[in-house]
C-alpha cells in the first residue's frame, strides 16, 4: 500500500505517525514545488499527515491538501 | 486498509478507538482546515470516529462529516 | 472488513455484539448528528446493530437506519 | 463474510444456527422497525434465518423477507 | 461460500448432505412462506438440496426451485 | 467451488466420481422435477456426471443436460 | 479448476492423463448424447483429452470437439 | 494454469518440455483432427510446444499454430 | 506466469536467461514458421529473449519481434 | 509493487528512502533525458522521492514531477 | 511481476540493479533492433534501467524510452 504526493508549492510537509500504542511524529519530509513522493505504509508508519498545497493520490481517489 | 480525511474547517478531530475487549479513545488528532490525513486500521485501532466538517473517503465511498 | 456510519440525528447508537458462543452487547457508542464512524469486525465483534437515523455504508450497498 | 438486515416492521427475528454436526438455534435477535444489523458468519454461526418483513442484503443480491 | 433461499410457499425444505465418503442427509430445515435463509458450505455440509417453491440465489445466478 | 443443478424432469441423476488414482461412482443422487441441488467439489469428489434433463450452472456458464 | 463437457453424440470419450514424470491414460469415461460432466484437475490428472462430438467449456472459452 | 488445444488436422503434436536446469522433450501427444486437449503446467512441464494446424487458447488470447 | 510466442518465420529463437546472481543463456529453442510455444517463468528462468520475426503475447499486451 | 519513471530532462534524480525507524536517503539515481526506470519497493526502500522533470507512473495514475 | 522491452534501434541497453542495501549494476543486456525481452523482478533485481530507443510495457502502461 502506498500513496503519492506532488507538492504544488514549496514547504509542503509529509509527516509519518508511529504505528503502535503511542501515536507520535517519527519523520517529517519537506517537499519543494513539483517534487513527487511515493510513500508506503510500513512497520513504523500507520498514519500520514500532509500540510501545505499538494495533490494527494490514494486508492480512494485524489484530493488536494492545503485548500 | 486505510481511510482518507480532509479537514474542511479548523479543529476537525480524528479519534482512534482501541481494538480488544474494551473500547476506549487511545488517540485524538486535531486537523487544521485543508490538512489531509491517511489512516490505517491497525493492531491498536479497530474503529475511527470523525468530528467536525471533513471529507471522509473510504472504500465504501465518500461522505462528509459535520453536516 | 469495515462499515461506515454517519449519524443523521443526535443519539444514534452503534452496538457491538460479542463474537463466540454467547451473543451479548459489549460496547455501545453514541453519535451526535453529523459524526462519522468507521468500524471493523474484530476478534471481539462479529455483529453490529445500529439504532436511530443514520446512513450505513457496507460493501453490500448503502441503507438508512431509523426510517 | 457478512449480511445486512434492515427491519421493515417491529418484531423481525434474526436467528443464528450452530456450525458443526448439529444444527440448532444458538441466538435469536429481535429488531424494531428501522433498525439495521450487520452480521458475520463465524466459528459458531454457519446459517442465518430471517423471519418477518425485512430487507436482506447479501453478496448475491438483495431480497425481502416476510412477503 | 453461501447460498440464499427465500421460501415462496410454506413447507419448503432445505437439506444438508454430509461431507466425506458417505453422503447422507444430516439436517433438514423447514421454511414458511417469505422466510429467508442464508446457508454456508461447511466442514459438515458439502451439498444442499432444496424442495418446494423457493428462490435460490448462488454465485452462479438465481434459480427457482419447485417449478 | 460448487455447481448448481435444477431437474427439469423426474429421475435426473447426479453422480459423484471418486478423487484419487481410481475413478468410480461413490454416490448417485436422484432428483425430482423442480428440485435444485448445489454440490461442491470435495476431498472425495473430483468429477460429477449428470444424466437426464436438467439445467446445470457452473462458473463456465449454463448448459442443459439430456437434450 | 474444472472444465465442463456436454456430449453431442453417443460414445464421446473423456480421457484423464497422469500427472508426473510419465504421461499415460489413467481413466477413460464414456458419455452418451446429452450427458454433462464436470471434471477437475487433480493430484492424479494434469491433462484431459476429449474425443468425439462434444461442447467443451473452459475458463479460456468454449470449443467444440469432433468437428 | 492450463491451455486448450484443438487440432484442425491430423498429426498435430503437443510437446511437453521439462522443468529444471535442463530443457528436454519429456512427452509428445499426437492429436487427430477435432480432438481437444486441456493441458496444465506442472511440476514436470514448464514449457509446451505445438506443431501442426491447431487452435491454441491461453489466458493471453487465442492463436492458430501451423499457419 | 507464462508468455506465448508464435513464429512468423523459420529460425525464430527463444532464449532463457538464468535466474540468480549471474545472467547467462541456459537454453535456446528454435521455432519453425507457425510453431507456437507457451513458456513459463521458473526457478531457472527469470528473463526471456526473442530473436527473429514472431508474435509475442504477454499479460502486458501483444508485440511483434523482429520488425 | 513498482513505479515507472521516464526522465523528460537531464539530471532527474530518483531517491530511495530507508525503511525502518530512521528515514534517510540510501541511494540516489541520476537519469538522462529519455531514460526509463522501473523501481520496486523493497526491504530497504519504503519511500521514493523524484526531483526534476519526469513522468511518474504509479498504480494510482500518472503525474509529472518538476512542474 | 515482469516488464516487456522491444528495442526500436540497435544498442538498446537493459540494466539490472541489485536488490539490498547497496544499489549497483549487476547485469547489462544489449538488444538489437526488433529484439524483444521479457524480464522479471527477482531476488537479485529490484530496479531496471533502460537506455536507448525502446518500447517499454509495464502493468502501469506503455512508455517509449530514448525520446
Ligand atoms: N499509533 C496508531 C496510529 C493510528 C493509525 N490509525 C489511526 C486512527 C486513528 C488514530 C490513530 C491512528 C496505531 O498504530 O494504531
Ligand atoms: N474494541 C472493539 C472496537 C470495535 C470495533 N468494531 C466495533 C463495532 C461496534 C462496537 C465496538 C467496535 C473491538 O475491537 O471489537
Ligand atoms: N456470537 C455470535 C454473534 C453472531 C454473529 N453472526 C450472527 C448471526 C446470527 C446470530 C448471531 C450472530 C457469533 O459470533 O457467531
Ligand atoms: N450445522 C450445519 C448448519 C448448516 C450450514 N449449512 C447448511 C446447509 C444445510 C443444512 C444445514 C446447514 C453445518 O455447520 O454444516
Ligand atoms: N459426501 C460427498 C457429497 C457430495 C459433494 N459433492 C457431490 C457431488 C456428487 C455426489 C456427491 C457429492 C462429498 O463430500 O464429496
Ligand atoms: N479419479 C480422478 C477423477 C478425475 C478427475 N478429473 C478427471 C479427468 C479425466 C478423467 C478422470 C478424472 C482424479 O481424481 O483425478
Ligand atoms: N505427465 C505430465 C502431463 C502433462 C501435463 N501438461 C503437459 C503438457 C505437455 C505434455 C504433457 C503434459 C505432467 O504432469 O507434466
Ligand atoms: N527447463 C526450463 C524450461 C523453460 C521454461 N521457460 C523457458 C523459457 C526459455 C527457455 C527455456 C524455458 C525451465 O524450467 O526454466
Ligand atoms: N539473473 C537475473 C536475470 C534478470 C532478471 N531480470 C532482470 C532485469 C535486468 C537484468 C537482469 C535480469 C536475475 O535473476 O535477477
Ligand atoms: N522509514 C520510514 C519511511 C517512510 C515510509 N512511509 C513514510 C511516510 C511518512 C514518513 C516516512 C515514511 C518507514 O519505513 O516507515
Ligand atoms: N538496492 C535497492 C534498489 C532500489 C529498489 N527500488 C529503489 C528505489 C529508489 C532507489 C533505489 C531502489 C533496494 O533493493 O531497495
Amino acid at each position: 500500500e502506498y500513496i503519492v504526493v506532488k507538492a504544488l508549492e514549496n514547504g509542503v510537509t509529509i509527516i509519518g505517525l508511529t504505528r503502535g500504542k503511542d501515536t507520535k511524529f517519527h519523520h517529517s519530509e519537506k517537499l519543494d514545488k513539483g517534487e513527487v513522493m511515493v510513500l508506503q505504509f510500513t512497520e513504523h508508519t500507520s498514519a500520514i499527515k500532509i500540510r501545505g498545497r499538494a495533490q494527494v493520490f490514494t486508492k480512494l481517489g485524489g484530493v488536494e491538501s492545503g485548500s
